[in-house]
Parts: structure tokens; C-alpha cells; sequence
């Protein structure tokens, strides 16, 4: 474990955190997509499958199921809570989210480190949290008068990549044969969606306006 | 990681 890796894990369990506090305690999911915390939750059900078979370690267990609960909890509140599914922007979150999952399975079949159900679930996981932010970049271009906790969700979701970006560098140069093609091309990929968020991001925080995305 | 272990990262 080094020190952009744990960065990178506090960033995207800050991420969720934010997201759940604002949910829960302002009962509202405005500009929040269904369909990237739907991929998100099906991102960590195809890729924790070993959660009970190969212990890594404590914290590795603990942060799964922490990442587990929170994306089906989301989806939960955003699809059954009586108030919150209310404040779902549905109309606006149109991304057709299935049609990044097929090609995600099939990419998981063709390109994976053994041909095994769980390697396949796992490479099929890493792709498709590499797009699984669409839906929501598409809404936050639909959304007029995008949410602080909204637009904060979604930079340190983009934080939390560049972090692990800079673990990936810092472990090929310190762990000897530490090669690993599919998460590192999936996650530059996946990196490089945030790059105009982040743009516009910084741009509205440093002339103190309202967060706009071009359409 | 050697090939089959299990993936450290989350």
C-alpha cells in the first residue's frame, strides 16, 4: 500500500459519502444520474465476487463491502425512497447505459488475465467503471444550476483516478514485473473522461461562478 | 502480482 493508493481510496470513499449525505439529509438526488450509480453498482457486485474467497487484507474487505452497501444504497434511495425517486431528474438521464454494458462484457471475454468467470467478471468491471461516469457527465450538461455536493461527487470520483494513476507509477517503478495492461489503459481512459469537468471545474471555482458545461 | 493471485486493488 503507498500513499497515492490510500489517497486515491479515501477520495472515492469521500466521493460516496458526499453523495449519501446529500441524499439522505437533504432528501434530494437533482443531478445526481441513476444510471452511472447503477454501472457503479454492478461495477463492484462483477468485481468484489472474491470478496469472501481471497482475503487480501482487513482493509480490503472492509473498503469493498463499504463500496458495496453505498452503490446499492444509492440506487435504493434514488429508485424506492418515496421522496427521493421524486427529485429524480429522469427525464434528463437518457444515456443508454446498456448499451456500454454489452460491449463492456464482451471486451471482459476477449481481453481478460486468465479465462476464468472470475478474471472475466473482474476485467469486465474495470471497463466498465472506465465509462460508467457518462450518464452522468451527459446529465450534468443537461442540468442548469448543477449542485455543489453534486459537482464535488463528481471531481473527487476524477481525483480519486488520478491518484491511482500516480500508485500505478510509483508501484511499476517499486515492485519489480508489476505489469497490469487492463487496469491502466481502462483507468487513462477512464482519467481522461473527468479532463473537461475538470477544466470547467477549476474554471468556475477560481472566477467564483456557477458550475456551467457546455452541452 | 503473479497470474491467478488475487487483485490487491480495489
Amino acid at each position: 500500500m503507498n500513499l497515492f493508493r490510500l489517497a486515491g481510496d479515501m477520495t472515492h470513499l469521500v466521493s460516496v459519502v458526499v453523495l449519501l449525505l446529500k441524499i439522505h439529509t437533504i432528501k434530494s438526488c437533482a443531478g445526481v444520474s441513476l444510471k452511472t450509480q447503477e454501472l457503479y453498482a454492478l461495477v463492484f457486485a462483477a468485481r468484489y465476487l472474491d470478496l469472501f474467497v481471497h482475503f487480501v487484507s482487513l482493509y480490503n474487505t472492509v473498503m469493498k463491502l463499504v463500496f458495496l452497501a453505498s452503490s446499492f444504497t444509492i440506487v435504493w434511495y434514488m429508485r424506492r425512497h418515496k421522496i427521493v425517486r421524486r427529485t429524480y431528474d429522469k427525464e434528463h438521464d437518457t444515456f443508454r447505459h446498456h448499451f456500454i454494458v454489452l460491449p463492456c462484457l464482451v471486451l471482459g471475454l476477449l481481453l481478460n488475465e486468465k479465462f476464468t468467470f472470475r478474471e472475466v467478471m473482474w476485467a469486465f468491471s474495470i471497463y466498465l467503471e472506465a465509462v460508467a461516469i457518462l450518464p452522468q457527465l451527459v446529465l450534468l450538461q443537461r442540468t442548469r444550476n448543477i449542485d455543489n455536493l453534486t459537482a464535488q461527487y463528481v471531481f473527487f470520483l476524477g481525483a480519486y483516478r488520478v491518484l491511482y494513476i500516480f500508485n500505478w507509477i510509483y508501484r511499476y517503478f517499486t515492485e519489480p514485473h508489476f505489469v497490469h495492461w487492463i487496469s491502466w489503459i481502462a483507468g487513462i481512459v477512464q482519467t481522461l473522461l473527468y479532463g473537461d469537468f475538470f477544466y470547467y471545474y477549476i474554471l468556475s471555482w477560481k472566477n467564483n461562478v456557477k458550475l456551467e458545461l457546455p452541452a | 502480482r503473479q497470474r491467478g493471485e488475487p487483485h490487491d486493488e480495489l
